[in-house]
């Protein structure tokens, strides 16, 4: 199925990861609902690491994301 | 903590090992778990018994991909293993993705390490936030007792302490960049990024970056020892030369050089030297100078020998750095160099050092460095 949108590969990875790590919803939202989830769940991820929170998908975040970790959420209840 | 602070109703755990990874020996794998649990059995009254047979609190076990509890791993790297908050059924579960390697070193991934922070979860505990705690979320290898002052208060709020053993030393935590009174053990540039070591961390700064990255030193040079005390780095030989105590270690780009580490006293210094304070390259001269205790010397790199004349006094020949008090600074912790200016560091200040002009030009805090 077409990506929607012009998501690009590093979105869809942020996505994965913030659904699995900070108990972002699966499921499409609307356009605009789902990019301020997404902003709202990457500040949240920023702040945890300590790094700049822009809500930004910027080299450092991305960077952070991609080591090797933990398969618990960091903030999400875990059940 | 987990919401709702979920712990074991008991301090009698029990943990069955149902299958084992083909990365280690049988014996090597039993070893790791055991260590692991009895870095949070030393620090509680928690005790672990182990089963062979039936359901046991704590299941650990091996799996790729899907592997039962509708919680897939991922393949090679990224998600390493999972663990189960206390309670029924698959509650203290500890999984371990088998498409990782799993090994009893440095080499990623070490599986002591990595149970021990899972068996974190199997007894209640969540993600810390401290880069220095064993339960934040990111891998890194270190050696020794591997609980921070987070860890320790953490699991003794569900717990409460080891009535019969004695105070444990646990890891320092996590350097904080902003505070006023920030010093640092040494910097260097490194392919144009700059690296500020402080005790068993090091600060990454890359220049289109404001937010400089913190990490463990052994996490990405598990050669290098916990510490380093100064590091420089030669442009014109593509190498960083890392100091502690008597040896160095050369890095190019990332990659540690084989044959080191070396003794410093190859450099040319007298066998009294124990240590190096700071060390920094001069592009400009192509010497290279070394700070030891409250003197200095200048090293050709081109010849490979220490200049004649040396060691000379810091205080003579770098006037007009005082410290707050007044007193003149005769030590250096780190130095840099950039544009005509040495950057000497003492304590919480830097003091910014014209070459030419034989003067101290400005002083900052040493935090202007990580841009607070």
């Amino acid at each position: 199925e077409p990506l929607p949108g012009n998501k690009t590969e590093k979105w869809l990875f942020a996505e994965r990861y913030l659904r699995r790590y900070y108990g972002m919803q699966p499921g499409l939202l609307g356009t605009s609902k789902s990019s301020d989830v997404m902003t709202e769940k990457i500040r949240a991820m920023q702040s945890f690491y300590k790094l700049e929170v822009t809500g930004k998908l910027d080299h450092n975040t991305l960077q952070v994301m991609k080591k090797p970790r933990c398969g618990v959420p960091d903030v999400a209840e875990y059940n | 903590l987990f919401p709702k602070k979920l712990k074991w109703q008991k301090t009698l755990v029990t943990f069955r090992i149902t299958n084992y990874t083909p990365d280690l020996k049988k014996e090597d794998v039993d070893q790791a778990i055991h260590d692991a649990l009895k870095v949070w059995s030393v620090v509680t009254p928690l005790k672990f018994k182990k089963l062979h047979e039936g359901i046991a609190d704590i299941m650990i076990g091996f799996g790729r991909r899907e592997h039962g509890d509708h919680n897939p791993f991922d393949g090679p790297e990224g998600l390493l293993a999972h663990a189960y908050a206390p309670g029924e059924g698959l509650g203290g579960d500890t999984h371990f993705d088998e498409d990782e390697t799993w090994t009893k070193d440095s080499h990623t991934y070490n599986l002591f390490l990595v149970a021990a922070h899972e068996f974190g979860h199997a007894l209640g505990m969540g993600h810390s936030k401290d880069p220095g705690s064993l339960m934040y979320p990111v891998y890194s290898y270190a050696q020794g007792f591997p609980l921070s002052e987070d860890d320790i208060k953490g699991i003794q709020e569900l717990y409460g302490p080891n009535p019969d053993h004695k105070k444990v030393k646990p890891k320092p935590e996590a350097p904080n960049k902003c505070d006023p009174e920030l010093s640092i053990d040494a910097v260097t540039e490194l392919r144009g990024e700059k690296l500020v070591f402080k005790d068993r961390f090091f600060w990454r700064l890359h220049p289109q970056f404001t937010e400089p990255e913190l990490t463990l030193i052994q996490s990405t040079w598990p050669q290098l020892p916990k510490k380093v005390n100064a590091a420089y780095e030669n442009l014109e030989k593509d190498i960083v030369i890392i100091f502690s105590g008597i040896r160095m270690w050369a890095l190019n780009g990332y990659t540690l050089v084989p044959g080191y580490p070396k003794y410093i006293h190859r450099l040319g210094f007298p066998k009294s030297v124990r240590k190096i304070d700071a060390a920094v390259h001069i592009d400009d001269t192509g010497k290279t100078l070394f700070f030891t205790d409250e003197d200095y010397w200048s090293y050709n790199e081109q010849s490979g020998k220490m200049d004649p004349g040396y060691p000379k006094s810091i205080k003579d020949d770098f006037p007009g750095m005082q410290e707050r008090d007044g007193d003149e600074v005769d030590e250096v912790d780190a130095a840099s160099y950039k544009n005509g200016y040495l950057y000497l560091f003492h304590e919480n200040l830097q003091y910014e050092y014209s070459y030419n002009k034989r003067k101290v030009a400005r002083i900052m805090r040493t935090n202007d460095l990580l841009n607070c």
